[in-house]
């Protein structure tokens, strides 16, 4: 038997929107302790990880191991018959299970949608993510962040983000010219001024816009966002999810020739 | 500069 209910069903609905650009098809797992997702993009530029803690859960129940296979946009379109305000509960009876279950219900109870989605059988590569202690770490407003993206890549199709000891500097240059923006340290009480750098040492690497405002996509799920970069490493861009866990996308950085 | 993959970075599990 596995059920997952989650009291706030937007937030599943947000999640979904956020990742069905970049995913076709996933396969969640799920165990005792939540739910968990990977998947790369076609071209294999970008991963996505999707952590949900079983705490987070109204209910929660596993009693074994399994695996949903999904396509993200059949998925999105059952999402679409639930309320804002709904309760989605997910659940399968089955040890291999052919189908998964939905309902919806909204707030007076008054209201129940019951849904299935036939499950696909998907050929899963799933990679080490190495545990990195990155040495820069950006935590500011997931709006700004989103709205830098977007205006840098009316410039350019890629961005060199650098960071120092008290800023990061997003920088671009294209046909038209070059720009940069850069955004300082700032401990404002406000969460829309506020940044915090941590910054061990100084980075620069450059990187693909088109997928960061694919990213973007999760600015609802959080009003932070953290950036998490080391030389030779992709970034780590993270949206943290309330009490429930993480989205995370990793962005390979373009390389020398 | 070309565009690096995700598996140049991160091995097979």
């Amino acid at each position: 038997m596995f059920e997952a209910k989650l009291q706030q069903g937007v937030i599943f609905k947000k999640i979904v929107d956020a990742i069905k650009d970049l995913v076709k098809s996933v396969n969640i797992d799920a165990s005792t302790s939540g739910l968990s997702m990977q998947a790369m993009d076609s071209a294999h530029v970008a991963l996505v990880s999707l952590k949900l803690n079983e705490n987070g859960f109204k209910d929660y129940r596993c009693d074994r191991p399994i695996t949903l296979g999904l396509s993200i946009e059949n998925l999105s379109k059952i999402l679409k018959c639930a309320g804002n305000d709904d309760t989605i509960t997910l659940q399968t009876d089955e040890e291999e299970p052919s189908s998964l279950k939905f309902f919806f219900e909204n707030q007076q109870a008054s209201k129940i949608s019951e849904f299935s989605l036939n499950l696909m059988s998907l050929d899963s590569e799933s990679l080490g993510i190495p545990d990195t202690d990155y040495s820069s770490v950006i935590q500011m407003s997931s709006a700004e962040f989103s709205r830098i993206c977007k205006e840098l890549s009316s410039i350019s199709e890629t961005v060199e983000i650098e960071t120092s000891k008290e800023s990061v500097k997003f920088s671009v240059q294209g046909d038209i010219g070059a720009g940069s923006i850069t955004v300082k340290n700032n401990q404002s009480d406000k969460d829309v001024d506020r940044v915090d750098l941590q910054i061990d040492q100084p980075v620069k690497l450059t990187f693909a816009l088109r997928y960061l405002n694919m990213f973007n996509k999760a600015v609802s799920l959080s009003s932070t966002v953290s950036l998490n970069m080391s030389e030779e490493n992709p970034l780590m861009v993270e949206y943290k999810i309330d009490d429930l866990g993480s989205l995370r996308f990793y962005l390979a950085p373009k390389i020398s020739d | 500069m070309k565009q690096g993959t995700i598996k140049n970075f991160f091995g097979n599990s």
